[in-house]
């Protein structure tokens, strides 16, 4: 795998994030205390050198909740997600890939999430339930797990908190995305205790969520 | 596909944080359209660390819950519309502000469904301030309302009140457009449809020539 900084260098999106009684500060899905991320190249887009696996990890088990799309044609991970999360209730980990969508790939597909989530679990030390997965790129096209596997125990080791760190996570999602997004807010809460909120994104096209 | 991850450090309990998550997606990501495809992929997890150190937020009703509830909506919202913003192929975001609805839910239906007309998303692209495509999108929205209380600003020209186009300055309206796609900015869209309490939000981005050259040439 390869963090070299050339393969995750596009614009950032702009501050879109509607004012209110929260402070905007730096750091995207590392801005929150208890998280790591990374963004690596691991060669599972069909072409160019852009950063195609990330990895956000918290450092003690975190609270869960996902939303996921309706489609009756969903992809691997998705179905894979929604099966811990009837499990769990905390989690340690997501890990997203571009590339391919690992959708309309059937049994197959499924045992490819499960494998990867296993190959991660094993890599961090933790259990497979605390995995969860997602992904994107072309769909009906199996994983190239030739080089994902292998690539997976090289992640725990290009983890950190900063803010570069979570930019790298950011690119590395993106498919046909011209900027990278990612956004932070801070509050204060009326304890008098201050939280932060972080997050990152990817999408340009197919386009039109119906998640529940 | 529209893919996102959210990490919060409060202390919450997950029932709360479910109900948090939830919302916040229905405000943020699914109510922007690119396309109208809905993904197979789609999908957003949020993840409370609890390392802030707060006392736990337990009850949903309670001010810290509202407090992050509006903070990670913000930043979901945040989030979605730089995906909008960033659609193929688009010269600029469009933001459909509808009140006067029966519901939030119904201001939010005929938002997106002005947001994801292909004639309006058309017409901006042609910095055409097209009042009838706008019309004619929360008409079919499948939400009821009386046609005589539709009203549709752009930007702040109002090009119909009361159910009745206005003599704008097309001109002015035009030049709106133009400039703000020029910059590749937000294009506001103000409309009315009643006296209801609802009101919701949607985004999405105008439809050029591009969007066709880029999914001719990229599989998915």
């Amino acid at each position: 795998v390869s963090t070299d900084a050339e393969s995750f260098v596009i614009p950032a999106a702009p501050d879109l994030i509607p004012d209110g009684a929260w402070t905007k500060v730096e750091g995207g899905v590392c801005a929150a205390k208890g998280f790591k991320a990374t963004g690596v190249y691991a060669g599972l887009r069909a072409s160019g050198k852009k950063g195609d696996l990330a990895l956000v990890v918290a450092d003690a088990p975190a609270v869960v909740a996902g939303t996921f799309t309706q489609n009756v044609m969903c992809a691997a991970p998705v179905l894979y997600c929604k099966d811990v999360l009837k499990r769990r209730k905390t989690v340690r980990a997501v890990m997203t890939n571009a590339g391919q969508a690992n959708a309309a790939t059937g049994t197959q597909g499924y045992e490819d999430s499960v494998a990867c989530a296993a190959a991660l679990a094993a890599a961090l030390g933790v259990e497979a339930d605390d995995v969860l997965l997602q992904s994107t790129g072309v769909i009906g096209r199996r994983m190239k797990m030739e080089a994902f596997l292998p690539a997976i125990p090289q992640l725990p080791a290009s983890l950190g908190a900063t803010t570069a760190d979570a930019h790298r996570a950011a690119v590395a999602i993106t498919t046909t995305d011209l900027v990278s997004k990612e956004a932070a807010l801070r509050v204060q809460l009326s304890s008098g205790a201050t939280v932060t909120v972080g997050g990152m994104c990817k999408g340009s096209g197919m386009i039109h969520p119906n998640m529940a | 596909t529209m893919l996102g991850v959210v990490t919060c450090d409060a202390a919450v309990s997950p029932e709360v944080w479910t109900g948090i998550v939830k919302r916040a997606s229905v405000a943020s990501f699914n109510s922007i359209t690119v396309d109208g495809d809905t993904s197979t992929n789609d999908c957003v997890i949020g993840l409370a660390s609890g390392a802030a150190g707060n006392a736990p937020i337990t009850d949903p009703a309670s001010k810290d819950a509202q407090l992050l509830d509006a903070a990670v909506t913000a930043l979901m919202q945040g989030l979605a519309k730089s995906i909008a913003w960033d659609g193929e192929g688009a010269t600029c975001l469009l933001e459909i502000e509808v009140t006067g609805a029966a519901s939030d839910a119904d201001a939010r239906v005929i938002a997106r469904s002005v947001a994801g007309s292909s004639l309006a998303k058309s017409a901006f692209f042609g910095h055409d301030p097209n009042w009838g495509r706008i019309a004619a999108a929360a008409g079919y929205s499948g939400i009821i309302f009386d046609q005589a209380e539709l009203g549709v600003r752009l930007g702040s020209m109002t090009l119909m009140k009361d159910g009745q186009p206005l003599a704008f300055d097309k001109a002015a309206a035009n030049k709106y457009l133009k400039d703000t796609c020029a910059v590749h900015g937000t294009v506001q869209v103000f409309v009315t449809v009643g006296k209801g309490p609802g009101k919701g939000m949607a985004w999405g981005c105008d439809l050029s020539y591009d969007y066709v050259k880029i999914n001719a040439e990229y599989t998915t």
